[in-house]
């Protein structure tokens, strides 16, 4: 998955998220239009309500459930605006959240923001915490009773990218996790 | 006489308003500029997930072109340095605000289940993990007709424009990014990648490509001029999209050309909440921002701030906090279903974004972490890794 934030000149804005799921998809190639193929259809397997063992058979023309979060938080009196998301599977919505919570409720700079280690919740309640995550605080979650996983994520893709608006000035931001840079003028 | 007065008092008034404006630019300026970090542009900017699609987003701007056929322009380029995350072969969602009209919209070209499809598919779904491979997989790709419908609206340049940078990239002697060379790279990957079709574009021999490696692509920088040229339809009602079929079918593809001409993206509301002084916009299902919405609603009713976590014991509190609040997340994932083909599902994402619910949730976390599964509602919750 890959996100990607603008903001232009007049205000507008874009956040855009696209995908084609696991890395290289479906791992099919047609050869002659140089296209890789998604395997998106995976998406379905978690798609059952809770408490029920049964998975519906998918509906020709349905779309997978997602944790795609292209989104804009605009404040109008301030003048401000966040363009953001993310990729990393499920880690996306994790991910943006810690990163909205970083900018916009503890005054971290954007960069600081997003650079900064998440941790995540799995489907079994558990955590499961980026290496370099604090371990101060990761002792007090479990002196608190919070479980983490047994068996350790081996990489956290997650990746965050962000414009952020205040007045006059614009801030952007790539996660550095997957190397990227933000551009602006 | 007195013509002379007057003049010399309009003078002596036009020179104290001159100065005062000068005093008064001299010292808001500064300050005006001073109030941005060093780190900040003063028009526009683009964040991609690498460098030359951020500065191929922000050359598009430059030409006048719009945040749309910036993000385009960038999302084109993006699927040549990172194809392990996206390319024309998948889909995508665009959350749009327009501000001389203070809308927002949603454009959903998020992948489809094939009108044909193996009918025991999900009996697969543990096997295959953690990659699923293989054709059977595939949902018809929204990709193209996602930038197509954006275009539509709100495109300012000329739809060829937003293709060239990618296709000079490749045509002008690609080599492997730093990122895919590591995926290409990585234990668990080389093997599938080893036994799939991909083996013709990303290893030389036996061995796959390295960084700044040639990475030669002619079929792609083909396509996307066929494409720039001809439009999206192309792929999707066009001679591009039968070749496509082709050649996944007998990768054991069932994807018809009937699936590419019936791809629609929707237009939709975004769902909206209020995040204190901030109004959220998000995607609703099946894409995530309902969870998300949920997540910052419960949060914000604990009034977190720099101030509440500069000590130790106050981020503690902080993250136990969004770690409960996550818990609950997870147990109301089901709720992402696609509405349209479930329409007995149809509001109950809505649900998600209302204060009573987070009040609610807010009252069930205290200071334990330990609580069972069934607290969250996540008993019985099987996995959950959807991209």
């Amino acid at each position: 998955t890959s996100h990607v934030s603008v903001l232009g000149e007049d205000g507008s804005a874009v956040a855009a998220t696209s995908t084609i799921n696991t890395p290289f998809g479906a791992m099919v190639y047609s050869p002659r239009t140089g296209i890789l193929l998604n395997n998106e259809l995976l998406d379905l397997c978690w798609r059952h309500k809770p408490g029920s063992t049964v998975t519906p058979p998918p509906v020709p023309g349905e779309q997978p459930p997602s944790s795609m979060v292209p989104s804009i938080l605009i404040n109008e009196v301030q003048g401000s605006k966040l363009v953001i998301g993310g990729a990393g599977g499920e880690l996306i919505i994790s991910a943006v959240t810690q990163a909205i919570v970083n900018k916009l409720w503890l005054g971290f700079s954007l960069t600081d923001a997003i650079a900064a280690p998440i941790l995540h919740v799995n489907s079994k309640g558990h955590v499961e915490y980026e290496p370099k995550f604090n371990q101060e605080v990761r002792k007090g979650l479990q002196d608190r009773g919070q479980s983490q996983s047994q068996s350790q994520r081996p990489v956290f893709l997650n990746s965050v990218q962000a414009v952020f608006q205040e007045g006059p000035c614009v801030y952007a931001a790539s996660d550095l996790r997957k190397a990227g840079k933000a551009s602006g003028y | 006489m007195a013509w002379g007065h007057r003049t010399t008092v309009c003078l002596v008034l036009l020179g104290v308003s001159l100065g005062l404006a000068i005093i008064v630019l001299a010292v808001v300026l500064p300050h005006h500029q001073a109030s941005c970090r060093p780190d900040a542009f003063t028009r526009a900017a683009v964040a991609a997930d690498s460098k030359i699609c951020s500065d191929i987003g922000r050359v598009i701007l430059q030409q006048q072109g719009s945040p749309v056929d910036a993000a385009i322009a960038a999302l084109i380029c993006t699927g040549v340095v990172n194809p392990q995350s996206m390319g024309l072969g998948g889909g995508v969602v665009f959350t749009i605000y327009n501000a001389s009209t203070g809308k927002v919209e949603v454009i959903n070209a998020r992948e489809t289940v094939p009108a044909s499809h193996d009918q025991r598919l999900l009996d697969q779904c543990t096997n295959a993990l953690p990659l699923c491979t293989g054709a059977q997989w595939i949902g018809v790709p929204g990709e193209l007709r996602g930038y197509a419908e954006a275009h539509r609206r709100y495109g300012r340049l000329p739809w060829a424009q937003l293709f060239q940078p990618t296709i000079a990239l490749l045509r002008e002697g690609f080599r492997v990014p730093p990122i895919l060379s590591q995926f290409l790279n990585t234990s668990f990957l080389q093997p599938c990648l080893n036994s799939s079709t991909l083996r013709q574009l990303f290893f030389n021999g036996t061995e796959t490509l390295r960084s700044q490696d040639p990475l030669p692509w002619p079929a792609l920088a083909n396509t996307l001029e066929t494409v720039a040229k001809e439009g999206a339809e192309v792929l999707y009602t066009g001679k591009l999209g039968q070749t496509l079929v082709e050649d996944i079918a007998w990768q054991g593809s069932q994807l018809t050309v009937q699936d590419l001409a019936a791809f629609r993206p929707k237009v939709v509301e975004p769902l909206e909440m209020a995040l204190g002084n901030y109004t959220l916009y998000s995607p609703p299902p099946p894409a995530g921002g309902a969870i998300l919405s949920f997540i910052l609603n419960v949060l914000k009713g604990f009034n977190f701030s720099a101030e509440t976590v500069a000590g130790p014991e106050g981020k503690v509190n902080m993250y136990h906090h969004l770690v409960e609040a996550l818990k609950f997340a997870v147990g109301q994932r089901w709720r992402l279903w696609d509405p349209y083909s479930h329409p007995g599902i149809q509001n109950i994402s809505q649900d998600l974004l209302r204060e009573t619910l987070a009040q609610h949730i807010r009252q069930q976390i205290d200071g334990r972490g330990d609580h069972q599964l069934s607290h969250y509602n996540l008993s019985g919750v099987r996995g959950n890794s959807m991209g």
